[in-house]
């Protein structure tokens, strides 16, 4: 186990113990700014936890960030343990990080898929999805991110459970899920949403189910274009930028359509660099450095909301 | 433990419509456990296919045959699985 924060090695991939052990680090290094809240559990009765940075007030405007949706996006859960360790580290020295945190809260799920997680490390590296048995079908699990109430089991969701893209039975069948999305609507002022996964190199927001332009379409595309510039400019790694459906493709029950739906305007999606090489296999030396390419990216989109409540 | 020893991963960029749709038809074909890592999107995006040991020869056969232009992006997953274990193991240490 990691003894202190100052031994983690945030350049390798880690347990899902040692990852919790080191929240617990974090929070006693930093009492007064990171506290740890558990939002619900997971289908294996897993904790779900949520780091909450804060300096103070009442039901703050707030922004929610996770990763690890998809378990076997190693880099994605890597990067979130280095950037909540940013957060906690430059509050105080960074002026944009200081001003967010004076005025608003972050709730950061680091590990959003625990038991997908889990298993990724003893049974399956390859493994994308929750571990939710599916009544009727040899097959395990549902992709949370096709699982949210937004176009729910509509086009890019199967309904085969044996698929990588099985929507569920229901919208917010997953604990995982259900457990986001009323935190969400309890806490009531989350401002943003921004859910991370890799690796395609993108950075996305609503609409996924629909081709229709979000309210904000314009807003988010030039907040998206300074974004990806500002990743761009620490190591040359080009982003493509737009809404889900028109960058990508159709794809139904996603996080930030449900989160938009819902009320939370700065909604968006990354997916994280890839090597063109390695895929979900990215070598461990890269951990850094997508997490401080990514960072500029982050910081734009918070900043953003910080700057323009609604 | 799932092991993955001769598994590949194939980097497929589709030249056409009627390539998209055919690697739609692949992607449909659970006997021949693909996993798309980078799904079938657009012309201008590569997709990306696990392809077990097992059915690596008639994946390729497939492509060819549909005139695929495509490259080894993983010449073995186990490999590259190994090398992360031992770098993990390190890192412990």
């Amino acid at each position: 186990r990691e003894r202190s924060i100052s031994t983690f090695d945030f350049a390798s991939y880690h347990t899902l113990d040692e990852i919790y052990d080191w929240m617990d680090m974090l929070v006693e290094d930093h009492p007064n700014l990171v506290s740890k809240l558990q939002i619900g559990q997971s289908y294996e009765n897993r904790p779900l936890y949520v780091l909450k940075f804060s300096t103070g007030g009442s039901n703050r405007p707030a922004i929610w960030l996770d990763t690890g949706i998809h378990p076997r996006e190693w880099i994605t859960t890597a990067t979130g343990i280095w950037t909540a360790n940013k957060i906690a580290e430059e509050y105080g020295h960074d002026p944009s990080v200081t001003a967010i945190l004076d005025s608003m809260d972050i709730f950061f799920e680091i590990i959003t898929n625990p038991d997908g997680f889990v298993y990724t490390h003893h049974s399956n590296r390859m493994w994308r999805k929750t571990r939710s048995m599916n009544a009727g079908s040899r097959c395990v699990g549902v992709d949370p991110n096709r699982n949210w109430d937004a176009g729910f089991g509509g086009a890019g969701s199967s309904s085969n459970p044996c698929s990588e893209t099985y929507h569920g039975p229901h919208a917010h069948s997953e604990r995982e899920v259900k457990a986001i999305v009323d935190f969400i609507h309890g806490h009531g002022n989350v401002k943003s949403v921004i859910s991370i996964h890799s690796y395609s190199q993108m950075l996305l927001f609503p609409y996924g189910y629909k081709t229709t332009p979000a309210d904000d379409y314009q807003e988010m595309i030039e907040l998206a274009k300074k974004a990806v510039s500002d990743l761009a400019a620490v190591y040359g790694t080009k982003y493509i930028y737009g809404s889900v459906a028109n960058t990508i493709y159709m794809a139904c029950g996603t996080t930030i359509d449900w989160a938009y739906d819902n009320g939370v305007k700065y909604s968006f999606t990354l997916e994280l660099r890839d090597t063109g090489r390695y895929g979900f296999l990215l070598p461990s030396n890269q951990i850094i450095p997508t997490a401080t390419e990514t960072w500029p990216a982050l910081l734009d989109i918070m900043v953003h909301a910080l700057e323009h409540p609604y | 433990e799932q092991l993955f020893v001769g598994d590949q991963v194939l980097r497929i960029i589709a030249n056409d419509e009627e390539q998209m749709t055919l690697l739609r038809v692949l992607e449909e074909q659970a006997e021949l456990q693909v996993d798309f890592w980078r799904h079938p999107t657009n012309l201008n995006h590569p997709v990306d296919l696990q392809v077990s040991f097992s059915s690596l020869q008639a994946v390729k056969i497939f492509l060819d045959s549909y005139s695929f232009s495509y490259s080894i992006m993983i010449e073995d997953v186990q490999e590259l699985l190994d090398e992360e274990k031992k770098s993990m193991m390190r890192s412990r240490r």
